[in-house]
């Protein structure tokens, strides 16, 4: 059956959009078939696998209005085994647009379970939500059974949390009982500084397990991989950032049960 | 009269908060008396000063309502001339409670116009805005005189200033004639990085004389101060951040022509 996991976390660039890109891809070549889907106005993921579609497009935005599949709107990467439905700027009013629809927290679960009754469907999808609590991340809860949150070893890492795990409670409670929160997973992470050292060890304290034992290490080819429209395995596959995601991404691998 | 100042980029974690609190305080200490406001509901400018209202206290929300003037919801700081108009939790719903109001731009502008008659009036507004384009953001374009743009030295950062761009010229057109940009503040900062230098240039090629000369170095006594409820001046006066926001405000300041 498809894992259909939320990559998310209210507060701005702690590496979301990063780990779908290198967690997807460290799956895909360990096996797995895997969909991205670019769930952020900003469409950075999409940018970052050059495959922004024009204007009108078929696009998540297009996706969420129900008039494209998600087979209509997914594309092949780079990355064999790794798909992704990409968005573009039309999903920017999407909020408001949909505001009013009935159901309108489920417009992205009912496109995905046509997905799982296609021919040849993903093994797992990682949603790249944008950095707010607003209808399209609540989407991305809704259509999932796990949650990942990736956080930044750093002082706000630690403020959003609550808000977060009191809205992961309020959806699972109202909208999706099979909702379960599946990884903490520290980014940016460098063991040369306190502030860091503290805050892992607060969120183990707080998180147990929940924390992946896998911390992402700062590594500058974890940022210049995007501009060169590759993942980390692609841009340099001996690299620090190479070996921490293949780590994260066979731990979730066990967490989740795949094969 | 008051120069208010938006601090804006809808990238998540680029700095905003950071340059807000501690240019705030630069200016600040050079004698300005500045006046912050916290317009992002996860409210990170304000848990760093510790002066987060309890809900349901005068507030950004309650300021944005009409309930409560400026006066009422700013609160000083420890650092001398510098205050905080904080937010909370409450500002979460406030793009869709706002939504159906006339004018629903033009709140924040009319909260602070009322500031300007006021005895002892601020010299400097800064608003800290949230990673979104939304409504809150829009009243920050509305309110503002000034426009600065944080920016990292990473890939991302050129991919969104188009659409930033673009809203700043509709609020410009449609909304307030006197909007300006008035500068783009390069932030966490390594030149050591081949990819920050060829980003830094290229802003520099497109933008010119609009970036400023200063960039923010990376400095972790940045990242560790709010963990204090410290501006960088307080924490760390003899640091690289401490060195690089002195700088900038100078900067600032003479574009503002402040005396
Ligand atoms: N481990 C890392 N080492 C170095 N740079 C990193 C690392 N992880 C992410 N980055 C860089 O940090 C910036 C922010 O990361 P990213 O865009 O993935 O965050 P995000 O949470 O998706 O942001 P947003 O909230 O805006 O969607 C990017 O420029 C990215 O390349
Ligand atoms: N020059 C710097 N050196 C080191 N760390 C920095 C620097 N500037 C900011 N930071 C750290 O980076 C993180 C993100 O910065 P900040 O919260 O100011 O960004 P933001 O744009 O306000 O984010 P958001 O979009 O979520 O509001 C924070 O933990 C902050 O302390
Ligand atoms: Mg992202
Ligand atoms: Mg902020």
């Amino acid at each position: 059956s498809v894992q259909v996991i939320s990559i998310i976390n209210q507060k701005g660039g702690v590496g979301k959009t990063t780990s779908v890109m290198n967690l997807g891809a460290a799956l895909a070549r360990a096996g797995q078939r895997v969909l991205l889907i670019d769930l952020d106005p900003q469409a950075h993921l999409s940018i970052a696998f050059n495959r922004m579609p024009d204007p009108g497009d078929p696009s998540v935005y297009t996706l969420l209005s129900g008039n494209h599949s998600a087979i209509d709107v997914a594309q092949p990467t780079n990355v064999k085994g790794l798909s992704i439905a990409p968005t573009n700027l039309d999903l920017t009013g999407a909020e408001q647009e949909f505001a009013s629809e009935i159901g309108r927290e489920t417009l992205l679960r009912d496109a995905l379970e046509r997905l799982a009754s296609t021919k040849g469907p993903p093994d797992v999808v990682l949603l790249d939500c944008p950095p707010t609590l607003g209808l399209l991340s609540l989407n991305a809860l809704c259509a999932s059974d796990a949650v990942v949150i990736p956080v930044q070893a750093e002082f706000f890492a630690l403020q959003g949390m609550a808000q977060l795990l009191d809205v992961l409670e309020r959806v699972q409670r109202r909208l999706n009982p099979r909702l379960e929160l599946r990884g903490i997973l520290v980014g940016m992470y460098s063991k040369q500084r306190n502030l860091s050292r503290e805050v892992v060890q607060e969120l183990r304290s707080h998180f147990g397990d929940v924390v992946f034992s896998t911390l992402i290490r700062i590594n500058v080819r974890l940022a210049e991989a995007p501009s060169h429209g590759m993942t980390i395995f692609e841009y340099d596959a001996a690299s620090a950032g190479a070996a921490d995601f293949s780590a994260v991404a066979s731990e979730l691998g066990e967490r989740l049960g795949l094969q």
